[in-house]
Order: structure tokens, then sequence, then C-alpha cells
């Protein structure tokens, strides 16, 4: 099915994007909790 | 070929801190009441270019409270944020900067404070005291009688009530009241006997202070004062202003 297709296009796609020993990078945001979550 | 719009600015970035610094100085430098809030956490940042070397930035912050009252001349990075148990408060504060050639400026800011759910709370300590309203009846009288107990055994000025910042109820095993004010400076001192005629002296901040108590109702009533008069400072000339030591008189 073309949704099939698709996906499988885009996993392959994400895998030959990524060099090896790549590092996802943190979300830009919400930044870092300083002291507690309330 | 257009130039490629910068990437986001992420909340952790060294420019979002510094917009996020300058947006908790100004928005303690502009409160007169409660305490000092202090960065827990940038929710979200927008930054929208006006032109060259000037763009406007949208902060969302989330603040704690610190034990600092906001008349306190002590440095927001000396004053202790209140912990979980003590019933933290939460600020959070929607606000617009404007930076101008690297210089930033506070546009407007909004910010609300709500206090840490009583049942998550009561889960992870369920003896801790939570918070009562200000106008409690039982508030209203521990303050009154600690600072009454302080003008009793203290000479200089009489000091008189401003604002009740905290308040705590402890009902079990014991029943304790815990309040925490701001006092400001009379023209009267506390051998006065009418007290009622005492003008309160003008702005200074050497005039103000601030006192907690405990007091225990059950099984035993005892109460405990301690005020630190902001005035009483021990100036050193080679010490900045934010380790001066400041005086405080303790009264059981």
């Amino acid at each position: 099915s073309v949704a099939r297709r698709a996906v499988a296009e885009a996993a392959q796609h994400d895998k030959v994007a990524r060099p090896v020993g790549f590092v996802p990078l943190p979300p830009p945001c919400p930044g870092k909790i300083r002291h507690f979550k309330i | 070929v257009p130039a490629a719009p910068p990437a986001p600015l992420g909340c952790d970035d060294p420019k979002s801190e510094a917009a996020a610094e300058a947006a908790v100085n100004y928005i303690n430098g502009h409160s007169h009441h409660g305490f000092k809030f202090t960065l827990n956490r940038i929710e979200n940042i927008r930054v929208l270019p006006q032109g060259p070397n000037n763009e406007v930035i949208f902060l969302e912050l989330d603040l704690l409270e610190t034990t600092c009252h906001i008349l306190s001349p002590t440095a927001l990075e000396n004053c202790t944020v209140r912990s979980f148990t003590d019933h933290a408060v939460e600020g959070d504060c929607d606000v617009k900067l404007q930076n101008v050639n690297g210089q930033l400026s506070v546009v407007a800011s909004k910010c609300h404070s709500n206090a840490d759910s009583s049942e998550d709370i009561r889960q992870l300590c369920p003896q801790c005291p939570l918070l009562a309203a200000w106008n409690d009846t039982e508030v209203q009288a521990a303050v009154t009688e600690a600072l009454n107990d302080y003008n009793s055994k203290n000479a200089g000025a009489y000091l008189k009530l401003l604002e009740i910042g905290r308040a705590k109820i402890q009902h079990h095993p014991e029943h304790i009241v815990f309040v925490e004010f701001a006092v400001a400076a009379t023209n009267c001192s506390t051998e006065e006997a009418n007290v009622e005629t005492c003008q309160l002296l003008p702005d200074d901040q050497s005039n103000f202070g601030f006192c907690t108590a405990t007091k225990v109702i059950r099984p035993s009533k005892e109460l405990q004062v301690n005020c630190q008069l902001y005035g009483h400072q021990v100036p050193t000339p080679d010490t900045p202003l934010l380790s001066r030591v400041f005086w405080s008189i303790n009264t059981s």
C-alpha cells in the first residue's frame, strides 16, 4: 500500500541520514530543571 | 539564494539564560509583596527579528519561591529555594523583552503563582504543615502575639506589621502555627505606651525587617520569634554588599 511504502522510505531515509555515532540532540525546549519539578 | 533562517534558540542556550536572568531581575525588582522568586526552568523561548541588531524575545518561565522577602537586601543568588516539603509556590511568567545591540530590556511581564498541591505533599510527607491563608484566625493571632513579644523584649524602634508573607499550620502530632511576616520601624520607641499613634518611618531599606515565628499550641504553649532587621548591617569597605552580614535578634 502507499502508506506502507511511505513508511518504509522514511525509515530507509532515516537510516541513511544518521552517521555512525549519531547522538540525537536534546529538544531545544523546555530547558533543564534547576531545582525540582513541581 | 536567500540565507537560511537561524536555528531556533534552545531554552538552555546562554542567550536564553541571559534573557531569563534579566526577566527574573525585572520581576523581583517590580514586586512589592511576598518573596523573591528564582528561575527553575525556561519553558519556552521565541525570538522575532525586528531588524539589524534588534529582536523581540518572548519567554515562558517557571519560577520558584525563595526564603528571601522581597524587601530583603540579600542578593537572589544567596537566597534559599523553598523545598517541596515547605509547600513550595511556583510562578509561571510570560515575559517580552527587547534586545537592541545586545542590551536586554523587559517590555512586559505577566505572572501567576500557584502553591503546590496539598495532596502531593501529603503523599510525600504526611506530617508536614501545609500553607494556611494569611487571614486565618490562628495565623493572625500568632503574628500579633509574635510581634508583641518581640516589641516587649527589645529596646529601640517599635515595629509594626507590614504584611504576612507566609503561614503554615500543622495539626498532628503537635498543633503548631508557623508564620513569616515583614515589619517596619516606627517613630516610637518600644517603651512608649500609646503605640496606636506611631507612624511608619519613611521608605528606606534600613527601616524594614523580617520575622519568623513558631507558635506551639498543643501539647504545651510556646512561642519562638526571630526577627532580622535589614538596617543593622555591618559594612566592610573591602567586601561587596552581597556578602555583608546582617545582624539578627532572637527572642524566645
